[in-house]
């Protein structure tokens, strides 16, 4: 990370993202929703640094939902 | 192994459609774990900063599949204002040069873009008041100026990324291109008695030039809409006042001994008019070593390494007279010299002075600084990124991380991930990045 964050924690532990369904979403109880321009636009900006513009194939998932 | 299928957001206050200011809070927390993956704020600024942090730690293994690590962050800025100064009036930036600056300005947390528009030889900026500021300035009218649209989308795109536009006019001195636009602003220079041609500094002593003043600077309190205004008072040479019989005659007037009462005199009244558009404002050190009476509330930027004294003693000065300080003197990032300077940026400690509490908390932070003599948008990106990488963590983190290996670690590895979104940031040493190869 930089710069390098104040307070940090980690572990091996990990997750996996899928580009084709992950979203940022705004919380419930959050005073910014849909429809406010710097996070809109800054969830747009970060999915495509993320993952680029392309499309990608669909994960397969075999029969169960990991 | 789990997924995760997205990131959610709460902030606490919208502000959606504000700008940033020096007093916006910009901390958040990022709970990534088994049940959440949760980025909370206070204000949308600070979600942001939370969002580029999150982008930095996917990762992607080496058959292509993204993950994330169960991570707990707690994270706010040390300084609050981190900057980075453009000098767009050495040589013309286009608007696209300045916009990508703007985006590695957010990957760095950086939230303060200081544009020096205008300074010797140029006057690139079109202003609808006085048209011929631009038009008679020395860089060609039609091609390289910032019009008005040009300026509102600098400014807009900076807000969305969390970044303040902090625009600077530099008087009096360093004014050669205010002069074709705007005749009699200039001082005439005398060679005995009479005219040489040429002018210097902008004329203190008549009502014309704060008329002017008054007008333009109106102009630019709507246009720019952050509440401070850099305005420059550095490097004014007396010779061309000296020398000219009716700036003598003032002199006499107001009962000067040394020009520096007179340059004192033209920064108190322009510093006046621009208080009275309720803007604040910063200026160059010069202008409080020159013992010019300024409001309470001035920010003043430290720029000189070793002259009148070291920086740190400027510091310790400015702060001990109650004033806020910004730092720049040894983040010239336009200085390049032999090896990976970026370890002595990194290395400044901007509060390692002798001085209380109190005025270490007038540090407000600092600005790397990248001068135009020599650079244009053919070079700006390697020469700017990652060295000012290394300024931006020195204003984000605690003064505690400062271990020169831990930090090379990760900023080569930032610098591959600069690649990688497209930034040509140049190597911190030898070796490579495996985005070099990538097709991208």
């Amino acid at each position: 990370l930089w710069p390098w964050p104040q307070y940090i924690r980690t572990s091996h532990r990990r997750y996996t993202l899928y580009p084709n369904i992950f979203q940022f979403r705004y919380h419930a109880g959050s005073a910014a929703q849909a429809g406010c321009a710097v996070l809109d636009e800054a969830f747009q900006r970060y999915r495509k640094l993320l993952f680029g513009s392309g499309s990608w194939p669909r994960p397969s998932f075999p029969g169960k939902r990991f | 192994v789990l997924g995760k299928e997205m990131l959610v957001v709460s902030v606490a206050t919208a502000e959606c459609d504000e700008y940033p200011t020096l007093e916006s809070a910009e901390n958040y927390n990022l709970t990534i774990n088994d049940d959440k993956c949760l980025l909370l704020s206070d204000t949308v600024w600070g979600a942001l900063r939370g969002l580029e942090t999150f982008s930095q730690l996917v990762w992607k293994s080496a058959e292509g599949t993204f993950f994330v690590n169960k991570t707990r962050i707690r994270d706010f800025p040390r300084f609050p204002h981190r900057g980075l100064l453009l000098d767009t009036s050495r040589h013309y930036l286009p608007l696209s040069s300045i916009l990508d600056t703007l985006d590695v300005m957010a990957y760095n947390k950086f939230n303060v873009f200081h544009w020096h528009l205008v300074d010797d030889p140029s006057f690139p900026y079109e202003s609808f008041t006085y048209p011929q500021l631009s038009r008679k300035g020395s860089y060609n009218p039609a091609t390289h100026v910032y019009t008005a649209q040009d300026v509102k989308e600098i400014i807009e795109y900076a807000r969305l990324r969390g970044i303040r536009v902090l625009a600077e006019f530099d008087t009096p001195g360093h004014t050669l291109s205010w002069g074709p636009g705007v005749p009699g602003l200039l001082t005439p220079c005398y060679s005995g008695s009479q005219p040489s041609g040429t002018f210097g500094p902008v004329n203190p002593s008549l009502n014309s030039t704060y008329e002017f003043m008054s007008t333009f600077f109106l102009e630019i309190s709507a246009v720019f809409p952050d509440f401070y205004l850099h305005l420059g008072g550095d490097e004014v040479d007396f010779t061309c006042w000296r020398s000219n019989p009716g700036i003598q005659d003032f002199m006499k007037k107001k009962g000067f001994n040394d020009f520096k009462e007179l340059e004192s005199f033209y920064i108190h009244t322009l510093l006046d008019i621009v208080s009275a558009y309720d803007k604040g404002y910063v200026v160059w050190q010069e202008v409080f070593d020159n013992k010019v009476k300024v409001r309470p509330d001035t920010v003043i930027q430290v720029w000189r390494e070793t002259v009148p004294v070291d920086y740190m003693k400027e510091m310790e000065k400015i702060t001990q007279a109650g004033f806020r300080a910004l730092l720049s003197a040894p983040w010239y990032l336009n200085h390049i010299t032999y090896g990976p300077d970026w370890n002595d940026m990194y290395k400044v400690e901007p509060l390692a002075f002798d001085g209380t509490p109190e005025q270490e908390a007038l540090v407000i932070g600092g600005e790397a600084c990248m001068w135009g003599e020599y650079v244009d948008s053919t070079n700006l990106v390697p020469r700017l990124w990652p060295r000012a990488g290394a300024v931006a963590e020195r204003l984000w983190s605690s003064n505690l991380t400062n271990n020169l290996g831990f930090a090379y670690e990760r900023l080569s590895h930032f610098r591959c991930e600069l690649l990688r979104r497209g930034v040509q940031a140049q190597p911190i040493n030898v070796g490579y990045c495996e985005q070099e190869f990538e097709q991208t």
